[in-house]
């Protein structure tokens, strides 16, 4: 049901739902939930170097299509792979099971997947913020009007990333291209995100 | 419409973060 897809995202501050409420209050509430997060990821945005040069309507798409993907990075924190838990903003943790019972399946687990990949790669705090730009700039060009100026941006982030995690980890030659694998898999985990969301509209 | 991203909202609040607090603070 759609209450049960709200229950299930880990961005949603209410997994209790009151059943008093109506569809579109339930919406609502979850869109408060996680307007803070999508503020920071703008104010993120910002600051990456030229990334305020592009249009407003290219700086605009790319927040749009890459919101999720940004998120899924600064969040994968909230997926414990060893105890088979996710912790929600609310700060509630959750079985694996529970989880699975409110609705998560393929998605859940394909998070999960994707975190124990991430947090393998040991980031520094400096390298994941340069990885999460390069998330921000590769994602959808879908509706992008300048793509010149968006792959230049892409291209001057991935040198500079490449460059910090060579420094980084000079020894181990495959972490940058073990990141960069990260990227189409962050695009298959927003395709299946869309999906869910697509099923889940309310008028 | 087939656009998640507006399903949710989201241009709206992205666009107003974006822009600045102005209509942030009139809200």
């Amino acid at each position: 049901s759609r209450k049960d897809i709200l229950l299930a995202c880990p961005m949603n501050m209410h997994p209790q739902t009151d059943p008093d409420k109506t569809p579109q209050e339930i919406w609502e509430d979850f869109s408060l939930s996680f307007t803070p997060a999508v503020r920071e990821v703008v104010q993120f945005a910002k600051h990456i170097p030229g990334f305020s040069s592009l249009s407003q309507n290219d700086q605009i798409t790319l927040l749009k299509a890459g919101t999720f993907e940004v998120l899924m990075v600064r969040f994968a924190s909230l997926f414990n792979v060893k105890e088979k838990t996710v912790t929600f903003i609310s700060g509630t943790t959750y079985s694996l099971e529970t989880l699975k019972n409110m609705g998560m399946g393929t998605l859940l687990e394909t998070m999960f997947d994707f975190s124990e990949k991430l947090s393998a790669l040991e980031l520094s705090a400096e390298e994941l913020s340069l990885f999460t730009a390069v998330v921000l700039v590769s994602t959808d060009r879908y509706g992008i009007q300048n793509v010149k100026s968006v792959e230049m941006l892409q291209d001057n982030l991935i040198k500079a990333l490449r460059t910090l995690v060579s420094k980084n980890a000079p020894g181990d030659v495959s972490r940058f291209t073990k990141l960069l694998l990260r990227l189409p898999e962050l695009r298959t985990l927003n395709n299946m995100h869309s999906e869910k969301l697509l099923s889940f509209r309310i008028d | 419409f087939s656009d998640p991203a507006s399903n949710l909202g989201l241009e709206d609040i992205i666009r107003k973060a974006l822009m600045g607090t102005v209509e942030e603070r009139q809200e």
